[in-house]
């Protein structure tokens, strides 16, 4: 079950550091 | 408790410090136990917890201990929503939507930082249609209050104490402004925000110089860039 955790912090990282938005882009 | 214990003691009607005792250690329990757990008590606890968060909204005068619960409250769907389940259950519920968009209280600082995020991440991962039912959302709950809807949210950048809500509040415009497909929405969404109070209030973002800010800032103004150059 381990890899179906942590999907929140995962994408609050991504949106963080900016590279949620900059896979949007691509 | 078990999950069904948990689903047990909100169905009761509990409320105030015994509320919140409950909500305390079901955030922990969502926490840490396996996600079968959290499924378990998914499926008649993720309503049961919206029908709380309704109840608490819906009260004219809110008292110090329903603040309490209300940020706890919040804390535990973010805690739910750490799953491949619970963010699909979230997002295929609309009135989830609808009342994490009324929670948002620039009053409240660190729980609105939380739903932000949470707003945020859901347009991030969410369907193509998200978008409009988020924004359906967003703008349901500011008519409720007599206002534009894009002003609390505008009014959480205000904040200048509470840098943390600054960052988050600027990350979910970024969330809503990159969304759409198309270039017209894109530059609509914007617009709108920046007509909001967003345009006066970006150079005094600008000169704090933190990094999480500057990340945001720099998202917002290369998107914006990127989007003039398409038109």
């Amino acid at each position: 079950e381990g890899d179906e955790t942590g999907v929140m912090d995962n994408l609050l990282e991504a949106l963080q550091s900016g590279a949620a938005f900059r896979d949007r882009r691509k | 408790l078990s999950s069904q214990e948990y689903v047990h003691e909100l169905r009761s009607g509990i409320s105030d410090e015994k509320l919140l005792n409950c909500l305390e250690s079901l955030r922990i329990s969502l926490t840490s136990n396996p996600v079968s757990w959290v499924n378990n008590f998914g499926h008649e606890g993720l309503g049961l917890l919206l029908d709380v968060l309704e109840k608490l909204l819906d009260k004219k005068q809110q008292e110090n201990i329903d603040k309490k619960n209300q940020y706890k409250l919040i804390q535990c769907l973010k805690a739910f929503m750490n799953n491949k389940f619970g963010l699909q259950r979230i997002l295929e519920d609309e009135r989830s939507l609808l009342l994490l968009a009324r929670a948002i209280d620039p009053k409240q600082p660190n729980m609105m930082t939380e739903i932000v995020k949470i707003l945020s991440a859901i347009c991030i991962v969410g369907e193509e249609n998200i978008l409009d039912k988020l924004l359906g959302a967003i703008t349901t709950a500011a008519e409720r209050n007599n206002r534009e809807r894009f002003s609390p949210i505008v009014e959480g950048l205000e904040n200048h104490e509470a840098l943390q809500l600054q960052v988050a509040c600027m990350q979910f415009i970024n969330a809503l402004v990159t969304s759409p497909y198309e270039l017209d929405f894109r530059i609509h969404l914007r617009n709108e925000f920046l007509r909001s109070g967003l345009k006066t209030m970006l150079p005094d973002l600008k000169e704090k110089e933190n990094d999480e800010l500057d990340i945001q800032l720099k998202v917002f103004d290369e998107n914006k860039e990127d989007d003039l150059t398409e038109l």
